[in-house]
């Protein structure tokens, strides 16, 4: 989180909406309403109380809520439907401290589907985030990001994300703990019907990254994302995790359906950057994070009816895609749209590797990875035969996470001559 | 990778000074960004952004700058971020 480094002195903020916007689906009422739970999102962490104010007050409200079109008598004028969205003003002294303008030539919507507006309680709490002293933040959950990121679903059950409640609470302190969920004022208006949200349960426990066992792991964009059951991690180009928290799937692919709770395999679609996310014998095709269309079969790209997939892979040295199940793997030709005949073939193609990977990539250099269990096999660019010190294990390279104990040597391919016991 | 067109180039600088990425130009003298500073900011723009830091004006780099987002910078320069008006 970055923060502005100004803060306000009182604990009990007044606000007030100056001007609605005109010719909005959305009533007054429904304004007042949004801005009332955005303020009570940073409200119910910090304590923070937030009261509404009317207009024949003695007092000028701290933070005074406009619409307003273009030049609007600050310094940063709006710039019609698009670009800029909105602003808010840092705490301070001044009359214009913490007040939030919002570009009433956006089209401002409440419970649409991204694409259709733009959602005004998103940004409102975004905004709201300003007036209390924090800058922009590139946290990859926060509602801090410059840049508008869709809706954020049902007002009522919004939560802050780890980073912005740091930011919050560096500023404000904590909420006192009884009772956490109060809200600061009770509501003006009853509340708008709330649009449906992923069935993502906050109680559900975080799964442990130095495990290892992914269900996929991609090169998105020279980030490598790390997919397990309904969360994943990301590692940035640096070779830094994003965060040591995972973030959930449907948070983050927009539209992908809620039931897919598990991602066998992922990757960059070469010639146009298109993200395929793959879940049994499906996939889905992603532009940036938002889902294209609707499920597909796997048997578009060259895989018998009712098969699956372990791995999928863009080798950059064809360009082809590379889709592998236990020991055999099918090569698909992006350019022609087609499956290349006479597959599948045997995975001993690729020296050394693991038969059902978890997933493979290619990293950011080149080198292609095998990844299986807690260990990865690399293959040195344009090569088809793994390191010789392979396997080793993943955590301590990727995952920021200790060397484990375990010995590596019978994680090596081919024939083990050894006994299996049930308590081994 | 192809170059950035010249509108591009001029989007991406006019960009970079609205959102505190490169300083304000001097009121009284024309500022030509020199390629390292200018390749420099397009890469904190990018970590920013979640991008690959090319340093260059490629094609997703120029898309997110078309994103619709707040008005407020991302970098907050040294006499802070906003330049109030008194009411």
């Amino acid at each position: 989180y970055a923060l502005s480094g100004s803060v306000w002195k009182k604990r009990t903020l007044t606000w007030r909406v100056n001007s609605f916007p005109q010719g909005s689906v959305l009533s007054q009422e429904t304004v007042r309403t949004l801005m009332h739970h955005a303020l009570t999102t940073w409200g119910v962490e910090s304590g923070l109380e937030f009261q509404e104010v009317g207009s024949q007050g003695p007092m000028e409200a701290d933070i005074l809520i406009d619409f307003a079109r273009a030049y609007h008598q600050d310094s940063y004028p709006f710039d019609g439907q698009g670009g800029t969205l909105a602003h808010a003003f840092f705490p301070g002294e001044h009359s214009i401290s913490g007040d939030t303008h919002f570009d009433d030539e956006e089209t401002w919507t409440f419970g649409s589907k991204d694409g259709e507006g733009t959602d005004l309680f998103a940004v409102a709490v975004h905004e709201f985030g300003h007036s209390l002293g924090l800058g922009h933040s590139s946290a990859p959950d926060s509602i801090m990001r410059p840049f508008y990121q869709g809706p954020v679903g049902n007002p009522t059950e919004y939560h802050l994300s780890q980073d912005d409640l740091e930011g919050l609470q560096h500023l404000y302190g904590k909420a006192p703990q009884t009772p956490l969920d109060k809200p600061t004022r009770k509501p003006l208006a009853p509340p708008p019907q709330p649009p449906a949200l992923p069935p993502d349960s906050p109680s559900q426990p975080v799964p442990d990254r130095c495990d290892g066992h992914f269900d996929a792991i991609a090169n998105i964009r020279g980030e490598t994302f790390f997919f397990k059951g309904p969360w994943f991690w990301r590692l940035q180009p640096s070779g830094q995790l994003v965060s040591p928290r995972p973030a959930r799937l449907h948070r983050f692919w927009e539209g992908l359906p809620a039931q897919m709770k598990v991602i066998h395999a992922a990757y960059a679609r070469h010639p146009d950057g298109r993200i395929l996310l793959f879940s049994g014998p499906q996939f889905w095709v992603f532009q940036d994070r938002q889902l294209e269309g609707a499920a597909r079969p796997l048997t578009e790209l060259g895989l018998p009816p009712g098969e699956e997939v372990d791995a999928v892979f863009s080798w950059p040295l064809n360009g082809k895609t590379y889709l592998i199940r236990g020991r055999r793997y099918w090569r698909y030709d992006e350019a022609a749209a087609r499956p290349d005949p006479g597959y599948p073939r045997d995975l001993s193609l690729w020296e050394g590797a693991p038969h059902a990977p978890d997933d493979v990539t290619v990293s950011n250099t080149g080198d292609t990875y095998f990844f299986k269990g807690a260990h990865y096999w690399r293959f040195p660019k344009g090569s088809v035969k793994a390191e010789q010190d392979s396997p080793q294990p993943m955590g301590p390279k990727f995952l920021d996470c200790p060397a484990p104990r375990s010995p590596k040597a019978t994680l090596k391919p081919g024939a083990c001559d050894c006994q299996c016991e049930i308590s081994q | 990778a192809r170059e950035p067109s010249a509108q591009d180039v001029s989007l991406g600088v006019d960009w970079l000074t609205r959102y505190g990425y490169l300083p304000p130009p001097h009121p009284a003298q024309a500022q030509l960004q020199s390629p390292a500073k200018l390749q420099d900011a397009i890469k904190v723009m990018q970590r920013f952004a979640g991008l690959p830091e090319t340093g260059v004006l490629d094609p997703v780099t120029v898309a997110t700058m078309h994103k619709p987002r707040c008005s407020l910078p991302d970098v907050l320069g040294a006499a802070g971020l906003v330049r109030r008006r008194r009411r």
